[in-house]
């Protein structure tokens, strides 16, 4: 039997609106450490990887490992219809064919039931090895949305740069070129406005900017965002979900034919 | 030209 309830309802509100346009169907795993999925886009060009730690739920029962296949876009229609001040318990029973979601409201007087049916989904989860990046931003998530929403009107692929000057957003399409720079800044009021540009080494690479957008979806989860980046490698472009875990985003960069 | 690499050639299948 599973039993977990979340307070901060509109957290599960906001997770799924972050992931179901980049995939359809995935995988919910249940363990004692948490709420968990890994799920790639159906190109198999971006992963992604969230975890809820059993930690920040108010009650947390998972009596055995469950795996809950779910369309994600049928679980975001059942979700928008809790309130975003509703507390959302899930509950499933071990090898039951649905899952249920209740939304209470908080002073207790409106109680909702919807029940999901589950689907198989054969999935298997990939080993991510542990890496050093070469280069680890970290800005405010509302600039990172602005710059992805602004060079997509420019151009489909971006360039990120590190370099000891800063960090280079570049495009480039058919009516011209553009370039964001942005420069380690932390003389900011409130620590969620600071620019931290971590450089072991330089590094620049290429990333389709469809799926950097689609990523910026998450923007209301947290003020930050933090991008990694290391050559030959997907860069991870991570969102903490408040003080209980945080959505990966992968994305394998293009390269030079 | 530039061509988009899949996640696969990064990350493992068990």
């Amino acid at each position: 039997m599973l039993e977990l309830r979340l307070v901060q309802g509109s957290l599960l509100k906001k997770v799924l609106e972050s992931i179901k346009d980049l995939v359809n169907d995935a995988n919910f795993d249940c363990s004692s450490t948490g709420f968990s999925l890994q799920a790639m886009d159906s190109s198999h060009v971006a992963l992604v990887s969230l975890l809820l730690r059993s930690e920040g739920f108010e009650h947390y029962r998972c009596d055995r490992n469950l795996s809950m296949g779910m369309n994600l876009g049928n679980m975001s229609k059942m979700l928008k219809c809790a309130g975003n001040d509703d507390i959302i318990t899930i509950k499933a029973d071990d090898g039951g064919d649905t899952v249920t979601f209740m939304f209470e409201s908080p002073t207790q007087d409106k109680i909702a039931d919807f029940e999901m049916k589950l689907m198989d989904i054969d999935s298997e989860h990939l080993g991510i090895p542990d890496a050093e990046y070469h280069s680890i931003v970290r800005m405010p998530s509302s600039e990172f949305q602005r710059i992805c929403k602004d060079l997509s009107t420019i151009g489909d692929t971006v360039v990120i740069s590190v370099t000891k000057e800063g960090v280079k957003f570049s495009t480039a399409g058919d009516i011209g070129t553009a370039n964001i720079v942005l420069r380690q800044n932390t003389t900011v009021d409130k620590p969620e406005d600071a620019i931290v540009i971590e450089m072991n080494e330089p590094v620049s690479l290429s990333f389709a900017l469809r799926y950097m957008n689609s990523f910026t979806k998450a923007t209301p989860l947290s003020d930050t965002v933090t991008i990694s980046l290391s050559s030959e490698l997907p860069v991870v472009v991570e969102y903490k979900v408040a003080e209980m875990g945080y959505i990966r985003y992968y994305l394998a960069p293009k390269i030079e034919e | 030209m530039q061509r988009q690499r899949s996640i696969l050639s990064f990350f493992q299948k068990p």
